[in-house]
C-alpha cells in the first residue's frame, strides 16, 4: 500500500487547500523554522486516527483546525485525505479489491466531525482495520516524530517497557 | 501475556544487533530486563559504541544516545514493517559520518519501505528520490514547491517572514 | 520570599520582551503564572513568533521552541550574569536565519561575557575568535587540536575511529 | 574573571593530560560526535563544585575517572584545572588580591578527593565562594549543556517555577 498522495486544507499552517505527490520511494522534506513540515507528519498521524490532542502537540482537538494568522482569519473546517495505491490488494477486509484507497478525515470547529474512505462514511475504527497488518497501528514505529528519539533516550525503565508492550 | 512480550523482546534484540553496527560502523547493543519477571520489569538499554567500554547509556555523547536510540526504533518498526515509515529531524546530532551510515541504511530499507523524512541536512536530502519543499511566503501560511538539492539548500533557510 | 520571587519574574519578563523579538526578528513573549499565589502557582510561557497566533507554546516548531527556552535561558542569565557562558548545541534544531540572529545576539553578549560554545553549525563557527578542534584518533580518547574554519568543518565530521 | 586554560587529566576520555586555552572572548569548539566536546562542559561543571553525578551523566562520582577504551586500561585519578584571569580583582574574599586564580578538582579511584585554590587544598565551599557575586553559582544559567534547552520546553509549569526559583 504505496502512499501516493496527501491533501490538506484547514489543517493547521496549510490554510489553503494543498496537494502533496509522492512518487518516490525517498521523499525529503525542507524548508525554515515553522513553515509546517511537521505539520505535514501531524496531518499523516491525524487522519489514520489520532484521538489525542497532546500526540498532535494540541490541547483540544479543535488546535488542528487554522486559527488565523497576521493577515488571515480562522476558518471553520479542517480536513486531510491520504491516498493510497492499492494495486497489489494489501488493504484488510472489504477495501481489498479497490485500486486505490482514500482515507479522509474531516473536523469542524463545532465539533462536527468524520472519517472517509473513498468518500464513504465510516468509523474510526474502520480507518485502522484497513491497516491491520500493515504496521500501521496506532501505536506501532511508522511515523517517528520530532522530539521522540530523546524521549527514547530519556525514558526511565518501566516507561522503556511500554514501548515495547505496544510494539509487541 | 508473558510468551508474547518475552518473544517480541528477543526479536527486538535479534534486530539490535544487526541495526546497531550497521548504524555505528561497529559495537553492540541490547535491551536487557532489570528484573526476573518479565511483566513487571523494566527495560533498559546497554550500548557500546565501537572502541568505547562504557556500560551505561546514560554516558554516551548526545549523537551517540541519538543513533543508539534510532537502531532501537528502526528494531521495533522491524517488527511489523509499515508500508511508509516517516522520520521527523532523527538525523539533526548526527555528525557527517554518521549521517552517512543513517542514509545507507534507509537506502537499504527503502526497497520494501516507502521513507517521507524531514532534515535540514544536506546528505540526508541528497539521497532523496524526490524533494517537497515548504515555504511561508504568507505569514502562519504554509505553501508546497517541488524543489531540487540546490533549491532545497537555499529554501530550508530563507526568511520565513 | 514571595517579593524575591515577583521581582526575579518581573526581570525575567523584562529581558524578555528584549530578548525575544531580538532573536525572532519580532513577536513577543512572556512568563505569567498559572494562579493567584506566586509561592504555589506554576510558571508557564507564552510566546508567539512573529505573525503567528499560537496562544500554547506546545503548538510551535522544534525551531521555534529552541529559540524560545534560549530566550528564556538567556533572560534568565541576565538576572546575574557569569563571567562566562557555555552553550552545548543549542542552535542544532535552528534554520540558519534563526541561527544568524542568535549568533548577532551572542556578538553582542560577548563584549562583556566570555562565550565557550558546542556547535556543528557553520555559521556558528564562523563568528568564533577560536576555533578549538576535539579529535579521537585513538578510541576512546581525546586530543585537541588548534583549527581554522575549513579543517573545523573537516574534523567535525571526521571519522572517529 | 576571564577564564584563560582549562587543564585535565583522567577525566572522562581526556585520560593524557590535556590543555586548552581560551584567549578570544568568543571560542567554538567543534568535532564528530564522542569525541569529548560536552566532556569539557563536564569537566568545568565538575571542577566548579557539581555534586550531583547525574548532572554529569554518571550513577557515581568514580564515573568522572577515565574507565578505559579499546587500547587503554583504566586510570586511577581524574584531575580538572580552570586558569582565571583576576587582573580586575573581581574574583570575591581572601583571593581578591591574586592576579591569577586556579581551581582544581582532584578524585581517586579509591575515594580520595580534594578541591585546591593556587595549589592551596580547601573545601568546597571555598570554590563556589570565590564566585558569589559572578553569577557562577551552583545552577545558574552560565552552563547550558547539551538536552538542557528540550528540558525547559518540556516543563511542566511546576518545574518551570522551580527553574525561576533557583535564579532568584
Ligand atoms: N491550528 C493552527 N493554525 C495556525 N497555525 C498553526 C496551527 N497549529 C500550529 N500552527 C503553527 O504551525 C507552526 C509549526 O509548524 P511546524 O511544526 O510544522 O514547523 P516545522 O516546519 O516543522 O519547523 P521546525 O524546522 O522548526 O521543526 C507554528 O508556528 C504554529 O504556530
Ligand atoms: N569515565 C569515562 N571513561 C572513558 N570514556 C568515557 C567516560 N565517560 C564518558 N566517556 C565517553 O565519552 C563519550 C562522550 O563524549 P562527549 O559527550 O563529550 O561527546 P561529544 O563530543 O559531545 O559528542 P556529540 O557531538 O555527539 O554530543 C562517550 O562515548 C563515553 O563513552
Ligand atoms: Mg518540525
Ligand atoms: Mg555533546
Amino acid at each position: 500500500m504505496r502512499l501516493t498522495q496527501i491533501k490538506l486544507a484547514g489543517f493547521k499552517t496549510f490554510v489553503d487547500p494543498t496537494t502533496i505527490h509522492f512518487p518516490g520511494q525517498r521523499v525529503g522534506v525542507v524548508g525554515p523554522n515553522g513553515c509546517g513540515k511537521s505539520n505535514v507528519i501531524d496531518a499523516m498521524r491525524w487522519v489514520l486516527g489520532e484521538s489525542s490532542a497532546r500526540q498532535l502537540r494540541g490541547e483540544s482537538m479543535q488546535d488542528v483546525i487554522f486559527n488565523g494568522s497576521g493577515t488571515r482569519k480562522p476558518v471553520g473546517r479542517a480536513s486531510v485525505e491520504l491516498i493510497f495505491d492499492n494495486s497489489l490488494g494489501k488493504a484488510a477486509g472489504q477495501w481489498s479489491q479497490y485500486a486505490e484507497i482514500a482515507v479522509k478525515r474531516v473536523l469542524h470547529r463545532n465539533g462536527e466531525s468524520g472519517y472517509y474512505i473513498n468518500n464513504l462514511h465510516v468509523r474510526r475504527k474502520d480507518i485502522t482495520d484497513i491497516f491491520l497488518g500493515t504496521g500501521l497501528g496506532a501505536r506501532a514505529y511508522a511515523i517517528i516524530e520530532q522530539g521522540m528519539i530523546s524521549r527514547i533516550i530519556e525514558a526511565r525503565p518501566e516507561e522503556l517497557r511500554v514501548f515495547l508492550e505496544e510494539a509487541a | 501475556t508473558r510468551e508474547r512480550l518475552q518473544a517480541t523482546f528477543d526479536l527486538v534484540n535479534q534486530h539490535l544487533s544487526v541495526l546497531f553496527p550497521t548504524l555505528f560502523g561497529g559495537g553492540q547493543a541490547q535491551l536487557v530486563m532489570t528484573g526476573e519477571e518479565i511483566l513487571d520489569a523494566g527495560v533498559q538499554m546497554t550500548a557500546q559504541p565501537p572502541g568505547k567500554k562504557n556500560s551505561s547509556i546514560h554516558l554516551l555523547s548526545g549523537g551517540e544516545k541519538a543513533l543508539t536510540a534510532l537502531s532501537l526504533v528502526f528494531s521495533l518498526f522491524q517488527l511489523n514493517p509499515a508500508p511508509f515509515c516517516l522520520l521527523d529531524e532523527v538525523d539533526a546530532p548526527l555528525d557527517d559520518s554518521n549521517t552517512e551510515r543513517f542514509c545507507e541504511l534507509v537506502k537499504k530499507m527503502s526497497l520494501h519501505t516507502q521513507f517521507i523524512y524531514i532534515s535540514h541536512n544536506k546528505i540526508t536530502m541528497e539521497m532523496a528520490e524526490q524533494l517537497v519543499g515548504v515555504t511561508m511566503q504568507e505569514q502562519g501560511v504554509s505553501r508546497i514547491v517541488a524543489v531540487d538539492i540546490e533549491e532545497a539548500m537555499r529554501l530550508k533557510d530563507a526568511i520565513p517572514v
